[in-house]
């Protein structure tokens, strides 16, 4: 959560609509 | 080409293989986030022209803009995520508390997100061997 | 850093999205043909001075944007393979995979062809089976230089070894380093 609030802060929430999920945190490889 | 920025932030990255934090290029991260927003503006227009006059033809252009956009994506989240894993590994080389020299290398929210996970960490590990917590950062190697 | 665990690259033809390794690995580019004009991008075409880039250009893209553009059904862009991975070099590599410098030829050797795979080229089982056999027949090597080379330059060692063998390698030689600390007893 705390990854997730600070990826959308930074980067995510100033990207177009359509590219602000953060889906592509399910793929780090354990 | 477009994505030229994004691609120099990961390799100024990747050059510090062993794991060093380099200082934060936020302008780096702006230029990419601007390039990403004429992109999208461009393909807007395009995407319009093509619904509404009939511009199919376009749709090539509008497919190239987007994986631009992807590119560009993947390479800012892949460069701050990948800060955030050298920064959390401070945490364990350093202790909570980190010599100033490495704090300027940070950004603000960066230190935001490390105070967070020291947080999160101490949380953890008061909640472990009973009333004192244990801190398993410590004694990493085995005694003598 | 012992802490710092970036995420890996990717294993076969996926790749792992937040990886550097294959971010930077993607980016090495490979021959290309527009089978469509690119209206409005002509600035992208040095050789063109319109305002399209005209269907039946050739020109070398990167990876991730071959891959985006490649689509059985669309066919914005076919692709052609990178001479190290045709027939020709083929032979070379199934002759003897020792003595290539995949540093050079790559650096991305592996890691590139598997996701040429991702093309549907006719000759994808050839370059498949020719990326696992020159792995088999270089990796002997490569476990023994790494275990062998205890506290000396290895830079003669890995110069001619492709990106995945040179982390291989350093593996090795961390295994080799770490025992010999242990034995020390340098290991507390």
């Amino acid at each position: 959560a705390n990854t997730e609030t600070y990826l959308k802060n930074v980067a995510l929430k100033h990207m177009p609509p359509n590219l602000q999920t953060v889906d592509f945190l399910k793929s780090v490889p354990k | 080409m477009f994505c030229e920025k994004a691609i120099e932030l990961i390799r100024e990255l990747h050059r510090s293989g062993d794991g060093s934090l380099p200082a934060f290029n936020e302008d780096g991260v702006r230029q990419v986030l601007e390039e990403m927003k004429a992109l999208y503006e461009q393909n807007q227009t395009d995407v319009h022209e093509a619904k509404s006059d009939g511009r199919s033809d376009l749709i090539p252009t509008i497919t190239f803009r987007h994986c631009c956009l992807l590119r560009n994506r993947r390479c800012i989240v892949s460069y701050l995520y990948d800060r955030l894993l050298r920064i959390r590994a401070l945490r364990w080389e350093y202790g909570s508390v980190l010599p100033s020299a490495l704090r300027f290398q940070m950004s603000a929210d960066e230190m935001v997100w490390f105070n967070q996970y020291k947080k999160s960490l101490a949380t953890y590990m008061r909640s472990l061997g009973g009333d004192e917590g244990l801190d398993v950062t410590q004694d990493l190697t085995p005694p003598k | 850093s012992e802490a710092y665990m970036p995420v890996s690259a990717g294993l076969g033809s996926e790749e792992n999205f937040l990886s550097l390794e294959d971010i930077i690995m993607s980016h090495e580019k490979l021959p290309c043909r527009l089978e469509m004009t690119l209206p409005r991008l002509g600035f992208l075409d040095k050789s063109g001075e319109s305002d399209s880039i005209p269907e039946g250009t050739k020109m070398e893209l990167p990876l991730w944007l071959a891959k985006g553009l490649y689509d059985k059904k669309r066919k914005i862009v076919s692709v052609e393979l990178p001479k190290i991975y045709k027939e020709g070099w083929r032979t070379v590599f199934n002759a003897d995979a020792n003595v290539v410098d995949l540093h050079r030829l790559g650096p991305y050797y592996y890691s590139f062809g598997c996701q040429l795979l991702n093309f549907d080229s006719p000759e994808n089982p050839e370059i498949a089976q020719t990326l696992l056999q020159t792995f088999v027949g270089r990796f002997r090597r490569i476990m023994d230089s790494s275990q062998n080379a205890y506290n000396e330059d290895t830079s003669g060692l890995v110069s001619r070894l492709d990106e995945l063998e040179r982390i291989l390698f350093h593996a090795g030689q961390k295994g080799l380093n770490e025992f010999q600390r242990w034995e020390k007893g340098q290991a507390s």
